[in-house]
């Protein structure tokens, strides 16, 4: 059965899309059939895809505008396995018109509905802030990880987070889950992350939800998108790589029967 | 005579709030007169500054929906030399409200001008994403600092802000000026930082703005926040100290006569 998760949190630059792409890729390698959408108007994701501007018309935003169906947008990569929803500055338009229609915040849902889809993941790489964007994604998905540094200052947003997913729960998506809270750019080598980590496992009402899998800073992962490919590509034993896989790990043992 | 500079970038996390704290703190620390204004409805600088939730009816909020004069919203902090205005949930109904009135984009540059402002600085803490509120930031002030990890993923989305604020000086702010671009979170182990560092002071259309000065990661940084102080005052000796007092130094050199 289909997994479709949202890997959102209303902060910038907390590992969003890395952790879309790299989780996207250690499913896949695992042999998961993952398609990964980009949701960013900032269109990273499909930058890193090395899509390099060359996108055309089979994108989210006339998926979203009505103009072709969900399936037509649907890209294969240089990955086997990995399939892609790559976005352009079409969304951007869409984004600004898309409140106006009835039952707006259901339109991508419904989109994908109306199109076969035989994935065993699809991944939504989310924008910050809140959005019309991000309401669709929430409301088209059925579980939410949630990436947050293990810094002092991402705690609050966090709390901040559940609290705007407990909305969407009652208004638009009852079967709406986490999956889990992500600890990411997690450095060993500072007391002050490891008291963070400490926090997010103790918290009473977040510790149910964080991962086993904890992404550590590595500066692997920040190379990645230069070169165009996933880490497990670019650095197949470094630490980015290898907490990724664990990641993937972590999740295909959520699956019934496994 | 008056500096008003906003520290904005449309990107999420990537130092505007501690460049604003630390740089406000490092020119009071020079003997400069620093007002920091916390434009960002999530309030990590009031949170920072100690206000604790207790901002009271003296923020923000209140002057941009023309309930009290802008004077009456600043606050002393626990640093000489240094006053804030501070945010609370007021500013998130009136954002949304903001861009019903004539000539919105105004609203606070005129709030501003009806006060007595006897500072030598005033450093606005501008939100991730382009918005009403940001909108009103660029057109308060005269200068920007753009805060720029030196990581590829932000080279892309400086250029793009770099278009936002050649439109804002086109349609609302013709004195605008870039104050400088700030290489931040710059990490010397990793030769992506300095590769990245390198393609900033090259790069045809950045270069001439690139600041002398760079912020370092420093995990005395990231920690500060949860000690309620500026880093001068948590980890005088760090590099994160001697980092903001040296941009501090480098904006202080730019003045008339000095
Ligand atoms: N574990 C990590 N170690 C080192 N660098 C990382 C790690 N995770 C992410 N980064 C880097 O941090 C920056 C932000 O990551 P990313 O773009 O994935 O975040 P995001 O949440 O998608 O941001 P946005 O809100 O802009 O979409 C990028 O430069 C990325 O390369
Ligand atoms: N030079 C640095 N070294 C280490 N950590 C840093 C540094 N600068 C910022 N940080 C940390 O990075 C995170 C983001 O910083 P900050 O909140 O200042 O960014 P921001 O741009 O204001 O974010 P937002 O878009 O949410 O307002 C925080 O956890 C902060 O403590
Ligand atoms: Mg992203
Ligand atoms: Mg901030």
């Amino acid at each position: 059965n289909c997994r479709k998760i949202a890997v959102a949190n209303q902060k910038g630059g907390v590992g969003k899309t890395t952790t879309t792409l790299n989780l996207g890729a250690a499913l896949a390698k695992a042999g998961r059939k993952v398609l990964v959408i980009d949701g960013d108007p900032q269109g990273s994701l499909t930058a890193w895809l090395g899509f390099n501007g060359a996108v055309g018309g089979r994108e989210i935003g006339r998926v979203l505008s009505g103009m072709i169906p969900f399936s037509e947008a649907i890209r294969e990569t240089n990955e086997d396995n990995l399939w892609a929803v790559p976005t352009n500055h079409a969304i951007v338009q869409v984004e600004q018109s898309l409140t106006v229609s009835e039952n707006w915040e259901r339109l991508l849902k419904r989109k994908m509905e109306q199109s076969p889809l035989s994935y065993d993941y699809i991944l939504f790489d989310c924008p910050a802030a809140f959005s019309s964007l991000l309401t669709n994604y929430l409301t088209a998905s059925d579980e939410v990880i949630i990436p947050v540094q293990t810094e002092i200052m991402a705690l609050n947003s966090t709390v901040k987070f559940l609290e705007k997913l407990a909305q969407i729960r009652r208004d638009l998506n009852p079967s709406l889950k986490i999956c889990g809270i992500l600890p990411v750019m997690y450095d060993g080598r500072t007391r002050h992350s490891h008291e963070i980590l400490k926090k997010m496992r103790e918290a009473p009402n977040l510790k149910q939800y964080v991962f086993s899998s904890v992404i550590r800073k590595n500066v692997r992962l920040t190379e990645a998108p230069s070169r165009f490919i996933p880490i497990l590509k670019a650095s197949p034993s470094s630490y980015g790589s290898i907490d990724y896989l664990r990641l993937a790990a972590e999740l295909i043992a959520q699956e019934p029967g496994g």
